[in-house]
């Protein structure tokens, strides 16, 4: 489909931005959906050190694979004792929900974590995975987990910290949306004023958008 | 589907991420509505390196309001930084959300859904969310129609909202304490509803106090005209000269756009 935005939309689109310090952003192409065959459908955004994380999801009983795998990991880093620092980043891919896909999509979704922990040298099979996982797309179709395993390493040498790499995440990450949403912006806080801290984000949806997380 | 990643080099005490996002996101991503689906794959990621934070540094704690202020659980300079960075999210994740909003499937308008209420924020918010998923509240608003009837309508069958059918009529219009439980957190003679446009001009009030106005038709069709719209509801507004209520005042701000033609077209296309 064509990926121009619209020009009422193009005032949302940010030209620079100031991204937070150790973090790195990218896109790849794996051809999740057949019908995309140019489209970067994969985006990843880490860390360079591991870190604290924390997530919301939804709470609808029907829980994606990705949801399931993710909350999981969290859980498992918990109950462990492997702390909630240590956490690499995330990998989505959009064109497939893996939602209502079974045990198989909850493989393929950890298959998507172990992946690209990888590519980091963080993979240890005892620990839960170091990265979280989201899929956004239609439901109850599975991966072409294949595409996706093999486009990861591709991904990891996609990764940088420019404006374009961010923007590059922020677009594979769409589905039905008309405009990648991306926001980052600077601010100090009071213990240390002369120091400047960023903050950036990403979001996508247009449809299905309801949210009710916890 | 919703999907969020929001990333910062603050450092964050990691036990406290959880509290600090789910915060947050009460009040931001938890606030929005296209077409009130709630989808299988809704996730919010927040990651925080610490990367920029000075040697030394101690990292922001979550503090819980009723330790806000007691400087046995939480310096000062804990306090502030805490506050600080709760504003700096809090504005950060509802202008993520906003965008969202903004680019619903085949959208032409960008609503907010502010309700006040003295029973508290989750009546406040129960209505909001009624409202923001009324389909004929959001046809009204594609064709550009003031039609606030159904906007009460919508605040009516909200869950939680009606009241027990069991009490007589007369009651619903007291405050007895003894009925407290099972009377109505909504007043239809303590309900207003105004525009108010997205241009900073005057509001338009359309019912004020369970009476409706007589409304400039000009007047509504150049609010509906513009992109951005506020839907005031007041659900305890009991005039400029009645004494002050000692209740819990509260705010729900919800954020949603109108239905058309298109958002069929597209989902009725869509192919799985």
């Amino acid at each position: 489909a064509d990926r121009a935005i619209p020009a009422a939309k193009q005032k949302y689109i940010p030209v620079s931005g100031t991204y937070p310090k150790g973090f790195l952003a990218g896109s790849a192409f794996a051809g999740v959906k057949s019908s995309n065959t140019k489209y970067d459908d994969l985006a990843l955004v880490v860390s360079e050190e591991a870190c604290p994380a924390a997530a919301v999801f939804t709470k609808n009983i029907f829980k994606a694979a990705p949801v399931i795998t993710s909350k999981q990991t969290f859980f498992d880093s918990k109950k462990n004792g492997h702390g909630l620092d240590r956490f690499r980043g995330v990998v989505v891919n959009s064109g497939c929900a893996n939602a209502v896909t079974g045990k198989l999509g909850l493989e393929h979704a950890e298959a998507m974590a172990r992946t690209t922990d990888q590519c980091f040298g963080d993979s240890s099979p005892d620990a839960p995975p170091h990265t979280l996982v989201m899929s956004t797309g239609v439901i109850g179709q599975r991966l072409p987990i294949d595409r996706i395993t093999n486009a990861i390493p591709k991904l990891h040498e996609n990764l940088g910290s420019s404006h374009e790499h961010w923007m590059a995440a922020a677009q594979a990450i769409c589905t039905t949306d008309t405009f990648p949403k991306l926001i980052s912006r600077t601010f100090t806080l009071p213990s240390h004023p002369d120091t400047t801290y960023s903050i950036a984000g990403m979001t996508k949806g247009a449809g299905m958008i309801h949210p009710n997380m916890g | 589907t919703l999907l969020g990643i929001v990333c910062t080099d603050v450092k964050v005490d990691p036990e406290s991420m959880r509290s600090i996002l789910r915060h947050t996101t009460s009040k931001s991503f938890n606030c929005i509505s296209i077409d009130g689906d709630t989808s299988t794959n809704d996730t919010v990621n927040f990651f925080a390196n610490g990367a920029a934070a000075p040697a030394g540094a101690s990292p922001v704690r979550y503090i819980p309001r009723k330790q806000m202020a007691d400087e046995s659980t939480a310096s000062a300079t804990e306090q502030a930084d805490f506050e600080a960075f709760t504003r700096v999210l809090d504005n950060f994740f509802v202008d993520l959300a906003q965008l969202v909003v903004r680019d619903g499937e085949g959208a032409t308008k960008f609503v907010t859904i502010r309700v006040r209420s003295d029973e508290g924020y989750v009546p406040a918010k129960r209505a909001a969310v009624s409202i923001a998923r009324s389909a004929l509240v959001k046809t009204a608003l594609y064709g550009k129609d003031a039609n606030w009837g159904r906007i009460l309508c919508a605040i009516g069958y909200a869950p939680g909202i009606m009241g027990s059918d069991t009490l007589p009529v007369h009651q619903f219009a007291t405050r007895d304490s003894k009925s407290r439980d099972s009377s109505p957190v909504v007043i239809p003679s303590r309900t207003s509803v105004s525009f108010i446009p997205a241009d900073g001009s005057e509001e338009l009030k359309l019912l004020v106090r369970g009476e409706p106005e007589q409304v400039d038709e000009q007047r509504a069709k150049q609010i509906l005209e513009q992109e951005d719209l506020e839907i005031l509801v007041r659900l305890e507004d009991d005039g400029a000269e009645a004494p002050a209520r000692r209740r819990r005042r509260s705010e729900a701000v919800f954020w949603t756009c109108d239905f058309s033609h298109e958002y069929v077209t597209i989902n009725g296309d869509y192919r799985t």
